[in-house]
This record gives structure tokens, sequence and C-alpha cells, in this order.
């Protein structure tokens, strides 16, 4: 006979519920066998002080005994059946109920393969969070280096302008042109001179 | 209906006992102890009285000395409750399989999903930052580029300037 | 065979928070 250890029911309880039951028998029946004990015993006592009582102890204790043995064998059955009614009724899960610290089990029904996936889905987020706190920390560096660069650019150009301010009031752009425009006439002159003392 | 467990186990308890008594009745008794029946019938009903009421009271008691070790009032109604709380569920629910790993993983996925969709929502807003943060860059090395090109501009247009000179 | 019923079955209510209390514990320390 395969033993059902109610394992469900002991994660409730905290006990088995064959246990409890064991309990109660035996507090039972020890209850049983002390009140019949008692009873043997106040009898015992009122037969000896009966006057001219033939009544012997052990003449009481066969009728302890056969009293008793009966009251075990019903108590054995009936309590047989208690057990059955209890076990059924009160010391037990309902198939249909699940405890509340496996609630998750409900909810979540995922066999290995899923378990995996998420596990690796939350790995990849990891690493692609990973990545992406790299690359930020890449462009605020770009950032930082392309500020100074700026600042050191801006320097210079600020003084290149400086340079044309020196000298005069022509600012160097105005200069340049200046210079460009009329050295270009220089030149022109210049070809022409030499083209005719050529031809002198 | 659903009766109380509790309630149902005081039942049951004192259904065994009601039997018990009436299985071990007054006729059964004085038939045992015939003998001392005979001289003393009314002490008999006594003793038998005090017997069945001390058997009685000691099973009781030894009920609520249980139910207060195990807290079991308290562990039983919290068990009404849960059974009231899945009436509308009829399938069986799910039950250890016996596998200790197999069983510990739906505990823990909550919290990798808890964890996923935490992760998801910091990439996307890393994401987002970056996409901010790139464009910033790309528009830092624009500017950059520009100042080059005025240098380069301005140099070339000092070096014409030292050419003049010497062109003239 | 009691002992080893009430120690499985108290194990089956305990451990899964016990161990999702640690998985948590290291999710966090491995965010941080």
């Amino acid at each position: 006979m395969s033993i059902n250890p109610l394992l469900y029911e002991t994660q409730f309880f905290g006990f088995t519920p064959q246990t409890c039951m064991l309990r109660i028998y035996i507090a039972f029946q020890d209850y049983l066998f002390e009140v019949m004990v008692a009873v043997e015993k106040v009898i015992l006592k009122k037969a000896s002080s009966l006057p001219g009582s033939t009544l012997s102890a052990v003449q009481i204790r066969g009728s302890t005994e056969t009293f008793l043995r009966f009251m075990r064998e019903r108590f054995n059955r009936l309590f047989v059946k208690m057990e059955q009614v209890l076990l059924q009724l009160v010391l037990n899960i309902p198939p249909n109920i699940l405890l509340p610290e496996d609630r998750s089990h409900e909810k979540y029904p995922q066999g290995r393969e899923d378990f995996h996936l998420l596990q690796q889905e939350v790995e990849q987020l990891r690493l692609r969070y990973k990545a992406e706190l790299g690359a930020k920390h890449a462009l605020l560096a770009e950032l930082e280096v392309q500020k100074v660069t700026q600042a050191r650019l801006k320097k210079t150009l600020h003084w290149f302008d400086g340079l044309g301010d020196a000298h005069g009031p022509l600012g160097l752009g105005e200069m340049m042109a200046f210079l460009i425009q009329h050295s270009g006439r220089l030149r022109s002159i210049t070809q022409d001179v030499t083209q005719k003392s050529k031809k002198l | 209906a659903h009766i109380p467990k509790v309630k149902l186990l005081d039942t049951v308890v004192d259904t065994f006992l009601q039997k018990l008594v009436s299985a071990g009745s007054y006729e059964r008794f004085a038939k045992c102890y015939k003998r001392f029946y005979k001289l003393q019938p009314e002490m008999t009903r006594l003793i038998y009285d005090q017997f069945i009421t001390q058997l009685q009271t000691s099973i009781r008691e030894e009920v609520s000395t249980i139910k207060e070790e195990g807290n079991l009032e308290a562990v039983l109604n919290s068990l009404d409750k849960i059974v009231e709380e899945a009436e509308d569920r009829k399938e069986p629910a799910w039950r250890p399989s016996g596998i200790p790993e197999d069983d510990v993983r739906s505990t823990l996925i909550p919290y990798f999903l808890q964890q996923q969709s935490s992760l998801k929502r910091l990439v996307q807003e890393q994401e987002r930052e970056n996409v901010k943060l790139a464009e910033m860059v790309l528009e830092g090395r624009k500017q950059v580029l520009e100042l080059q090109q005025q240098i380069q501009a301005r140099k070339q247009a000092w070096q014409m300037l030292t050419q003049v000179p010497k062109t003239l | 065979f009691d002992e080893v019923i009430v120690d499985t079955a108290t194990k089956r209510k305990q451990y899964p928070r016990k161990i999702a209390e640690c998985v948590i514990k290291t999710m966090k320390a491995q965010h941080e």
C-alpha cells in the first residue's frame, strides 16, 4: 500500500496530519485507560468497605479487563472513522487549492526553456545597458575634448583677428582685400611694361 | 456549503465521543461489573456516570490542548479562507514536482520579469540620451571643422600677405 | 519518515522565498 505522505498538508500545517491523528489517538486512549483505572480503584475501595463482601480484586480486575477490551475495540473502530473524516475534511488541502507561498506557480507556469530564455534576455539587456553606458561615457568624453579644442581654436582665431587690428584700423580682412586688389593691378602693369620694352 | 473546519473538528470529535459513550453503555458497564452491580446498583450508576463525564472532559480538554499547541483554530480558519478564495477554481492546482530546481524557477520568474522590464526601460532611456549626446557631438565636430577652416583661411591670407612684398 | 516529511515540507515552504531574497540581492548588487 503506497503511503500518501500528505506533503502538501504538512507544508501548510507544519506537521503531518498522520502525526496529529496519532497524537489524538494516543491521548484519547491514555484517557480511556486512566479513567478505567480510576473506576477500578473506586469500585475496589467500595467493595472492600462493604461488610461481608466476597468480591475480590482479581474478580474486579477481570471485570475491568472485559469492559476495557470491549471499549478499546469500539474505540479503535470509531477512531478509524473519525480519522478518515478528519483527514478528508479538516486536515486536508483540497486538490484545487494552491498555498499562498506557491502562488507564483499559478501565474508563471513556465518550463525550463522559457526560464532560460528569460534569463538570457535579461543578460543581453544587461550587456546592452552596459554598452549604452559605455557609449554615453565616450560621447561625454568627446564633448569634453571638443570643448577644449574649440576654446583653443577660438583663441587662435582671436589671435589672428588681433593681428589685423594691431596694424592700423584696417582689419586683416580689409587689408588683404586691398593688397590683393592692388597687387593684381600692379602685376598687369608690370607685364604690360615688360612686353613694350621687348618690342622696343 | 462550507462548514468551518474548526466546527467540523469539534463536531467530529463530539460524534466520536457520543458513539463511544453509547457503545460503552451503562448496561454494558453493569454487565461487566455484575457482582459489584448486584451489591451496589446505585453506586455502580454513580461510578459509571462519573466515568463517562471524566472521559468526555478529558478528551475535550485534550482536543483544546492540541488546538492550542498547533494554533489549529487560526490555521484552520486561514485554510477556510484560502479554500473560499479559490472557490471558482475547479481544475487541480499545481503541486511540488519533487525536483526543487524546477519548482523554485516559478518563484524567481516574477523577479526576472521585473528586472527585464526595468532594464528595458533603462536601455531605452540611455539610448534616447545617447542620441541627443551623439547629435551634440556631431554638432561639435562641425563647429571644430568650421573653426579649423576659418583658421586655415586666415593662415592662407597671412601667407599671401607675406608673399605680396616679394611679388612687389 | 515523519521527520523527513516535515523537513521536506518545511523546506518547500521556506526555501523559495529565501532563494528569491538571495536572487534579489544578487540582482541589486549587479545593478549597482
